[in-house]
């Protein structure tokens, strides 16, 4: 799984929701807009709580108050700060227009600080390190891009989004699960 | 659908944008 948690703040009070795997393509996920967004995360299931740094792969919370997005999380975006950069523009100056778009950058921390929740309860002393990773991921995000190499990224991003729109298995198991309702 | 095919156009030309040089990155 990608375990993904989406916040929806409205008249001042959040409900937190679970999708099993949308982290890794959550940047594609805010492709569509506020509205679409929140048509898609008001029928998941409701947490009671924000996973945590651990479990947690990606975020995304949505203050309808503020007309503010904070995320983090797919795999384009994760290692790649000159992108999360270009993306968040691309969002503001698109589909995104007249929203604050921000992308959390310590994560579920970043998350929980905003919900006013005890970054305590999302931080996990049990995460492993594994080196060989860690100068990889490292590597990745010191490297310069240039305009043209960003383009490409958010090309490819676009791509892979348009190759895959059958695949959004959060969608097909709700569909399935309502099917099931109905049949008893 | 067509909000769909909006939005990947909308997107695209922004990216297209990009390459050429019109959008003022920070």
């Amino acid at each position: 799984g990608h375990r993904t948690n989406y916040i929806l703040i409205e008249n001042k009070e959040h409900d937190i929701y679970y999708a099993h795997w949308d982290a890794n393509i959550i940047g594609r996920k805010l492709f569509y807009g506020p509205d679409s967004l929140v048509q898609y995360i008001r029928p998941l299931s409701v947490s009671e709580k924000l996973l945590d740094t651990v479990w947690g792969e990606g975020a995304a919370l949505v203050d309808m108050d503020q007309q503010k997005l904070l995320f983090w999380g797919d795999e384009f975006l994760w290692h790649t700060p000159a992108l999360v950069t270009c993306f968040v523009q691309m969002l503001r100056e698109t589909t995104w227009k007249g929203w604050q778009v921000e992308w959390a950058s310590e994560g579920q921390v970043t998350i929980a600080k905003y919900l006013g929740v005890d970054t305590q309860t999302v931080l996990n002393t049990e995460e492993e390190e594994d080196d060989d990773e860690g100068e990889e991921v490292e590597a990745k995000e010191a490297t310069t891009y240039t305009v043209a190499e960003l383009a490409n990224l958010l090309d490819q991003m676009l791509q892979n989004h348009l190759q895959n729109l059958d695949y959004d298995p959060t969608a097909t198991i709700r569909s399935f699960i309502k099917d099931h309702h109905k049949k008893g | 659908d067509r909000h769909r095919e909006q939005v990947i156009q909308q997107l695209s030309t922004w990216i297209a944008d990009l390459r050429e040089g019109k959008v003022s990155l920070p």
